[in-house]
Parts: structure tokens; sequence; C-alpha cells
């Protein structure tokens, strides 16, 4: 289970903060996973008290309604994230980035696919640079692309383009891997699916025996 | 007595260490103060008693000094917890918010009527003890899913909650560890930036480690 509770001292009225909260936690808490197993309790309650004495905000497409979006995202994705990055038995967070789809939706839902899959989370637990698993994962996330526009790179290494694995340097990137999990940091993929403006990102972490540890003996 | 409150919220605050946070880039720079960061709000977290093991703080409250401006997105599993369905009829009624009640050890989820009727009777005390109507207190509930809340001890432990209150970052971080269940770490996090050239702060609090793949409307 996730929960969160958001605060802001800006002034904004209830259907824009509303239409706001939802956007942020499309861009952000929707966008993670650990297990792929969605909560009964996951609960996001944002609160806007309107005490800076900012102006009152009751359009959502005015300047001052974009600033208020972008710091309500960058909050929200910085406890994302943070969420991810504490995966039970995670040894690293995985942030995978695609760019190139028809729509941010699209491209978010390519993101998330990859993150969650189990073969992926895997493979980074293993130190293993697997890129077939990454595009199979793309693949079947019900978003249409055409599979020879498919670039693939983990961290800086470009592992595949055109659609075709590339000859790389199989102990550098799995040394990626390896340092990235010794200081439980970020392993960076980077998805690009064609030319199309929509980009998104999401949020995971690998997957470890300490998970199944975990669950098996914590009990409902 | 105020004096004994911060030293036990600031206890309460490193009882586990706090995530790292990796905020994206952007014209805000990051505050120390989490949901307290922002003008009018106070937190508190304390141990109510309410888990099943261990005494790491397990009940917390976010207030605000005035009627505030209230959204929620939540869990789209048909089998919702009793918080869930009670928040989501508290902010159909009411626009704004005053107080969020949340408690760990138990989801109160796939307990019928009588979770529900749990959750109207703290929703009811926080909101007398605090002068509020009922509606304004929203619920958070995390834990053992089957598992109804321990009324006795949460409505026994609010007194002191509230007292506790305070609009420090001590009181932001004691409630980011008390909502916590089996994360490692306490997640919190506030930016200070500019809404139409005035200073906005935004700021948060967050759990959550295993069960995660939120699809949240």
């Amino acid at each position: 289970t996730m929960l969160g509770v958001i605060t802001t001292d800006a002034l904004v009225n209830s259907d824009v903060w509303r239409k706001m909260v939802q956007i942020s936690v499309n861009r952000s808490f929707n966008q993670i996973t650990v297990d792929g197993d969605t909560s009964t309790n996951d609960t996001v309650i944002a609160l806007a008290s309107g005490l800076s004495g900012s102006i009152s905000i009751s359009n959502i497409n005015c300047h001052e309604a974009m600033q208020l979006q972008a710091c309500l995202d960058a909050v929200m994705q910085g406890l994302a994230k943070s969420i991810a990055w504490d995966g039970e038995g995670a040894t690293c967070l995985i942030e995978v980035t695609v760019t190139g789809a028809e729509s941010e939706a699209k491209a978010a839902k390519i993101a998330r696919s990859v993150a969650s899959s189990s073969l992926v989370k895997a493979a980074v637990y293993g130190r293993d640079p697997n890129w077939g698993r990454i595009a199979a994962a793309a693949g079947y996330a019900g978003i249409p692309f055409h599979q020879n526009d498919l670039r693939i790179m983990l961290g800086d290494i470009l592992l595949m383009d055109n659609g075709q694995p590339l000859s790389f340097d199989r102990s550098a990137a799995s040394n990626y891997l390896r340092k990235a999990g010794e200081i439980h940091g970020t392993v960076g993929i980077y998805i690009s699916v064609g030319d199309g403006p929509g980009s998104g990102q999401a949020w995971g972490c690998d997957l470890s025996y300490d998970y199944v540890k975990i669950n098996a003996e914590y009990t409902t | 007595v105020a004096a004994s409150s911060s030293s036990s919220m600031s206890e309460a605050s490193n009882y586990i260490p706090a995530a790292p946070i990796f905020l994206p880039e952007g014209p805000w720079q990051q505050i120390p103060g989490g949901v307290t960061a922002a003008k009018g709000f106070k937190a508190a977290g304390i141990y109510g008693g309410l888990r099943a093991k261990g005494e790491k703080p397990d009940l917390a409250l976010v207030t605000c000094d005035v009627d505030a401006t209230a959204a929620g997105a939540f869990t789209t599993n048909m089998v919702a917890a009793a918080p869930v369905l009670y928040c989501k009829n508290a902010l159909d009624i009411s626009k704004t918010a005053r107080a969020v009640l949340i408690n760990a050890g138990q989801a109160n989820a796939a307990t019928g009527d009588a979770g529900y009727q749990d959750v109207l009777e703290s929703a009811g005390a926080l909101a007398m003890l605090l002068k509020l109507k009922p509606e304004e207190v929203l619920i958070e509930s995390t834990g053992i899913i089957g598992q109804r809340i321990k009324k006795g001890a949460l409505l026994n432990s609010l007194p002191k909650l509230v007292n506790s209150l305070s609009p420090s970052i001590e009181g932001a971080g004691s409630a980011a560890v008390a909502i916590t269940t089996t994360d490692l770490v306490s997640k919190s996090v506030a930016v200070e930036s500019q809404v139409g050239g005035t200073n906005i702060k935004v700021g948060g609090m967050a759990k959550g480690s295993g069960m995660i793949h939120p699809n949240m409307a």
C-alpha cells in the first residue's frame, strides 16, 4: 500500500485543484511499481490552505496554474520515486524513460510495462543487461509502434537500435548494473519507439530473493 | 509539556532514516518541512499501540488552520478499504477539509460495515476534539488486510496526538514515520517556488514498499 498527504499554501479553487492533483498522480504515483499488486488502500489526499497570499487560481490553463502544476508534479514524483527506491528487497531504483510515442499517456504506459516486468526486474538484480526482456516488455504494453523504430539504452550504453540488437560491451553494461546495486542507486533504461512528441517515465526496483522472503512471511 | 512533546517528536521523526529524495530539476528549491512547510499546516506522529509488533509511531495527523481546498486520488481496486470509501463520500460532500488522520498496522479493508463504522467513529471523535464537522476529517489506513483498526487504542490516543500537533520540521518528520509499515525509510519532501510572483510552498509525505502498483483515480 502507498499512502500520501500533500499540502500547499497556494490559493486554488476546488475544481482546478482536483484536476491538478489527478494529473500529478498520473505522472508520479500511478507510474511506480514494485510488485504489480494494486492495493485495497492506495490513497493520496492533497490540501491547499491558500495562506500564501498568491492570486486565486481558477483556470487550469493559466500560467500560474502551470507553475503550481510543475511544483506538484515535482513533489509527487520525488515521493513516488522514493517509494520505488524503497521497494521490498530492492537493491536499486529502476527509472524507465520512453520517448517518441504518440502521446505522454502512451509513453507512460510503455514505461510502466517495462518497469513492471518481473523478468526485467530479475535481470537487473542479476546484473544482466537483458535487452530482449526490455524489448519484449515494451512490445506487450498494448501501445502500437514500429518495431524497427525501437532503440534501447542502459545508462549510456546502446543495446538496441532500429529494432536490432547491437554488439555492446557486455561487462561494461553488467558493471553499470552492479555499481548501481552496490550503492542502492538508479538504473536508467532509455527507450525510444519513434519520433512522436510523447514522452513518459516510470519507476520500479529490481526483484531480489528478499522480496519473496519478506512476503512469504508477512501473512494476512 | 511542550518541551517533552518536541523531544518525543524529534525522537519519532528519527525512528527510521529518511529516504533520499530524487527531485526533478525545475524552478523550485527543496526546503525542509514536508507536510508542515506550507503555511497553515501542522502535523504529528505518535505511538498509539496500533501496531502488531514494536513501538514505532503508528498514528499520524495532519491539520490545516483554515478550510483547505481538498482533493483525493484513490485505488480503483474493487476491494476498496473502508477509509477509501469514507474519503470518497466526504470529498463528495465537502470541497474543503481540515484534517487527515492516518493509522498504520491495520488496513481496515474487507472489514465490511463494522470497518466502515470504525472509520465514522474515528472521524467523529477527532472532529469533536478539533471542533470540526466530521466530513472535514479524512482518514487513511495501511497494514494487514482483513483486520479492523484497534479502535480503543486509536480513540484513546487522539488527545495526545492533537496535543502533539506542531508546525515544525519534527512534526512533519514524525508523521512521515508514523504512516510507514514495511518501509525501511520515511518519505517526506517540500519545495518553495513562485506562483504569479508570490512565494508558495508545496510539501508532502508518503509511505509504500510492498503491494505497490497504484492505479489511482
